[in-house]
């Protein structure tokens, strides 16, 4: 078991790097083991430096860094350990129209080998998508759906 | 493995039959504020076998069920289905499409299907678990739950990676 | 105070069910009582009902029907006691467009008596502002402000 | 009453001494994220005399000094002051316009000052609790935080309501 987690961590590790500094364009983030060495019991502490700032306490970053932050160690655990398909319930809500081009994009490559299905309020994020189901809400309380194939539509009206 | 089909039945605010084709690659949910889309990533954690109500925003497990409304009584029972894409052999099983459905009724019982043959919930898990699915918690990141992730404890986290392994 | 404390529950029940209506453009809203008719002790309760659906706990409300029903409780209290300033922090995030749309037109009729700092990602928020300021994180780590008048700029490029 | 103008000097992000000018109605707040929008709202509430770290997303009230970077030492204090137009008597003080600062030295020293003349932590609050301002909760509203107002115990929402008496 010691051996596993060891390459498991190993591999979070550097994808979370690499996510990270491709979410913030740069920067440092990294996991920490609490007992360092101790590969067979010790906790994870994680380190998140976003470009040009110290590397600071996960506490002081702001509501869209925490956001990016949470995301790219998501990706990093669907690289180490792909799940068939994910669901992301509007992470994007916190984030500025840089970012969410950003995570868009990652999103996109990284649905070559994973399944999404992505819930947003946000027009440009559903352009990563190949397909749109539209949810609402009859007068009555039951929610009845629509399919709104993407080749059907013009993404800037989809909604 | 892709998840190919979803059904959902009496479950949460989805009082017909509502079913949702999927694609490989992302496929986006939009709609209105209330109109039901974390009701659906609520339905898929309950398929995969989540027992715990307050992860779906739920006190009881019976108040998934429908409640009623103005036009139409009470639900007798949840369903959800989803049929999965197992043309990689991902599940050990021996079928190229492998369907997992789970039923509640109002009397508390509760019935899981394998391809359409009764089982238990802890042939669900099982399964999942070889398959490396399931209650791998990080896969349905619920709204506004995406910096839970960074609130773990550090012994937390390393369960996390210790699922990855 | 038991006389006070009666006077201020009925006057903050009454606009919050108002603006609830507004919001939701319909349903319904109360404060209640969890001891009824013992203003002196009692803890305070909050139902909420939007159009065509149930009475229901708080806790089954979406994401965005949660913000919706807080909004509308913190501008009944303002209504009842007016502050000199109130400031928000991006309480737009879940909402979706028809619903940032009807909140920012009631935060213009509320800033005729009550001043609003309002901070947001939402283009369409920003319409309702008088002013706006822009700041930006410099290459290494300090905040700077740019004020960009409302007057001055095509609201639309604002960011 | 409304806030006339905002200064920060030192006060997290703000390193360099940094200037708002308000009007009354609504003056809105946009920046990239990270650029030091929440640490505004995070002054104003340490202006009127917050104590409580946790309020201002620190462990230690000396968290919120500006810690330094690449080409800056870390400051020696940081100071937030505010004037407010008093020219409707809000404020039961004989001045058209009244400002109030707060400044905290890294030695943990830390002075409050109504127009420039220094005065205890307990002034400021009688003053502010006179003018029904100051530790009035929900008229700061901090992110994420909106439905915080929702999940608090029915006698913590009384609470709010007799403030408002
Ligand atoms: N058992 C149930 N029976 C009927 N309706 C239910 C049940 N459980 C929840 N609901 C309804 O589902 C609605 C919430 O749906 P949901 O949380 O999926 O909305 P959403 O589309 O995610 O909205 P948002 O964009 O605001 O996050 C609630 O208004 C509630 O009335
Ligand atoms: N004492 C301090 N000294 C220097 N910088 C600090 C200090 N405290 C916080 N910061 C910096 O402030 C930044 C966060 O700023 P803030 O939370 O205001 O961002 P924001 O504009 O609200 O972003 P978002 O849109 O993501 O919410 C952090 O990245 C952190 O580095
Ligand atoms: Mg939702
Ligand atoms: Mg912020």
């Amino acid at each position: 078991v010691r051996e596993r987690f060891r390459e498991s961590f190993h591999a979070v590790n550097a994808d979370f790097g690499r996510y990270f500094k491709t979410f913030f364009g740069g920067g440092n983030a990294r996991l920490a083991l609490t007992e360092p060495e101790d590969y067979g019991e010790s906790g994870v502490d994680i380190l998140a430096q976003p470009p040009g700032k110290r590397q600071q306490h996960l506490q002081l970053l702001s509501g869209g860094e925490r956001s990016l932050a949470a995301v790219a160690l998501l990706f990093a655990l669907l690289e180490t350990n792909p799940a068939p398909f994910c669901v992301l319930d509007e992470v994007d809500a916190a984030l500025d129209e840089a970012n969410v081009g950003r995570f868009s994009e990652t999103l996109a490559t990284l649905a070559q080998q994973t399944q999404f299905v992505l819930i947003t309020h946000n027009r440009s994020t559903v352009q990563a998508a190949g397909a749109i189901y539209g949810i609402t809400m009859s007068g009555d309380g039951v929610s009845t759906v629509l399919s709104l194939r993407l080749d059907e539509h013009e993404p800037a009206g989809g909604q | 493995m892709y998840l190919k089909r979803l059904e959902i039945h009496g479950f949460k605010s989805f009082a017909a039959r509502t079913a949702f084709d999927f694609g490989p690659g992302v496929t986006a949910v939009v709609g209105p504020n209330g109109s039901g889309k974390s009701n659906l990533a609520d339905a898929l954690r309950w398929v995969l076998g989540e027992q715990n109500p307050r992860a779906l925003r739920s006190r009881k497990s019976e108040e998934v069920i429908f409640a009623g409304d103005r036009k139409r009584p009470p639900a007798g029972f949840a369903e959800v289905s989803i049929a999965l894409d197992n043309s990689d052999g991902w599940l050990p099983l021996d079928f190229q499409e492998v369907s997992i459905s789970r039923r509640l009724h109002r009397s508390g019982e509760s019935e899981y299907l394998v391809n359409r043959a009764r089982v238990r919930l802890k042939d669900v898990s099982d399964l999942f678990a070889r398959a490396r699915v399931g209650q791998n918690s990080y896969a349905i990141m619920g709204q506004g739950l995406v910096d839970q992730v960074l609130n773990l404890k550090p012994e937390e986290r390393r369960s996390l990676i210790e699922e990855a392994a």
